[in-house]
């Protein structure tokens, strides 16, 4: 049941998208943050063969079955959330980089976030003017179950608030701001880890963007119907 | 025949300050490779992936920023100008194909624009501190597998000044770039004077057949209280060679269980 080939022909030069028919599976061990539960983790592998030439590629990634929700609480104006169904209190660690010169090494990730994970954070909060964390930062968070809200590149101070009074417009590219976005987006979304991307700190982006990074993320309906969608 | 896969380039990197290198790109990845061997070369060993002031800090150039006042005796690129921290990096890799092979090198992020020299030939890199660049280089390997590597890196375009009184990102200046914008210090962090500038994310080597695999998309849904799931997997493909391609797509999904078993 979790063993699917397809046949594909490809013309010549052709760059195409691909969707699988879809796996099931029976009751999996689901991912759950810190504290909740197991970080049950697959390895999803794609390989491709080409005809008179062998294995092309392949592309191997650890993958958590968790459905995350979350809405916006009426009363308190926060941000409530639900991992599997279950409702979750968040312990939450603010994050800006791990170090200054980027010295960004697997073992440093790994400490830093193991040491989250051992004061009972189940949240990471990447914040604005920080990084868009690298694949081992969210590896790590994968690991120990540390949930990771991601901000873009906008903070209230640079963007449109501050002293004195920065320019809300933000980037002077935007196009290259959405690109890197996307770009990012295609580079982290497949970690069980990531919960939440946000515009900015303290500041929403400039309404283009905006509104294109919220059409951009926006669940697709089909998964409106899958539980406490 | 090279072996399909990913080959990370992170060992061997030389540095060395624009300004102080008189020779091309193309003289670089050609016939005037740069060595350390020379005392009075510019060039040092780098630290890549990483940044300027980590390539600095680590040929004891300046002194760390971290400790007491120290980063206050390091040149800020206000005042310095961005060339001061334009760096040329340079490497060297084997790498050879044979038939219906093809390999891309990819950046995962530089900070914050660049130029490629691959044995002679030019790539100039777009802007974006977060993006990943991918440079079919299939064309431009040497026959011999032995190729030569050279980056200049460019800071980020508006690296803004760092008011007196200091305060949360400086002058804001950064933010007319897509780039970290705590580089220009807060109230927790001292300015960064080289705005992270570098190659701060993983270099690497990608071989393929004619076929590759872009950018999957993982997503799993579920029913019946978590019962039933099913997982839903989208990739691109690109078909690189000139003829038909006959594809068998497979996908396996299999947990670690103790001792290296695969439950599949």
């Amino acid at each position: 049941e979790h063993l699917e080939t397809q046949k594909v022909s490809l013309s010549p030069g052709a760059h195409v998208q691909y969707t699988f028919p879809q796996l099931f599976f029976y009751k999996p061990s689901l991912w759950w943050p810190n504290g909740m539960g197991k970080q049950s983790l697959y390895n999803v592998e794609i390989t491709v063969d080409v005809k008179g030439y062998g294995e092309s590629d392949m592309w191997s990634h650890h993958f958590g079955f968790r459905k995350i929700v979350s809405t916006i609480d009426s009363s308190t104006g926060g941000r409530l959330f639900k991992v599997n169904g279950q409702p979750i209190f968040i312990r939450g660690g603010n994050w800006i980089l791990s170090d200054g010169l980027l010295r960004l090494s697997k073992e440093r990730y790994k400490t830093d976030i193991k040491f989250h994970a051992d004061m009972n954070f189940n949240m990471m909060r990447c914040w604005g003017g920080g990084l868009a964390e690298r694949p081992d930062f969210y590896y790590y968070c994968d690991l120990y179950g540390l949930l990771v809200w991601q901000e873009f590149w906008i903070t209230g101070d640079c963007d449109g608030r501050g002293d004195p009074v920065s320019n809300p417009d933000g980037p002077l590219d935007h196009e290259l701001f959405l690109f890197c976005a996307r770009d990012t987006v295609k580079l982290l979304r497949n970690h069980p880890s990531l919960a939440l991307w946000v515009g900015g700190n303290e500041q929403v982006p400039p309404s283009d963007i905006n509104e294109a990074l919220k059409n951009d993320l926006q669940l697709h309906p089909y998964f409106e119907n899958s539980n406490g969608g | 025949m090279a072996e399909i896969g990913k080959t990370v380039l992170d060992k061997g990197w030389l540095a060395a300050r624009s300004t102080e290198v008189a020779l091309t790109g193309v003289q670089l990845t050609t016939s005037d490779p740069p060595s350390i061997a020379d005392p009075t070369s510019p060039w040092m060993e780098a630290a890549v992936p990483g940044t300027v002031l980590g390539t600095l800090l680590k040929n004891k150039l300046i002194p760390d920023p971290f400790y007491g006042l120290q980063n206050e005796a390091i040149l800020d690129i206000a005042d310095s100008g961005r060339e001061y921290y334009t760096f040329w990096f340079f490497t060297s890799f084997e790498c050879k194909l044979s038939n219906n092979q093809h390999a891309d090198l990819n950046f995962r992020a530089i900070n914050y624009s660049a130029e490629v020299y691959l044995n002679g030939h030019k790539e100039v890199l777009p802007k974006g501190m977060f993006r990943r660049h991918s440079i079919d280089i299939t064309d431009i390997l040497n026959p011999d597998g032995q190729n030569l590597l050279a980056v200049i890196v460019y800071p980020p375009d508006h690296p803004g000044r760092i008011p007196p009184a200091g305060g949360q990102g400086g002058d804001h200046e950064i933010a007319k770039d897509v780039a970290a914008q705590y580089v220009e210090g807060w109230d927790w962090m001292t300015p960064i004077r080289d705005r992270n500038t570098g190659i701060w994310d993983e270099v690497s080597i990608t071989v393929t057949g004619p076929v590759k695999i872009v950018d999957p998309h993982l997503v799993s849904s579920f029913f019946d209280d978590y019962k039933r799931v099913y997982l839903h997997t989208t990739t691109e493909l690109v078909n690189k060679s000139a003829w038909e391609a006959e594809c068998s797509l497979n996908i396996q999904v299999s947990t670690e269980l103790e001792g290296n078993m695969c439950l599949v």
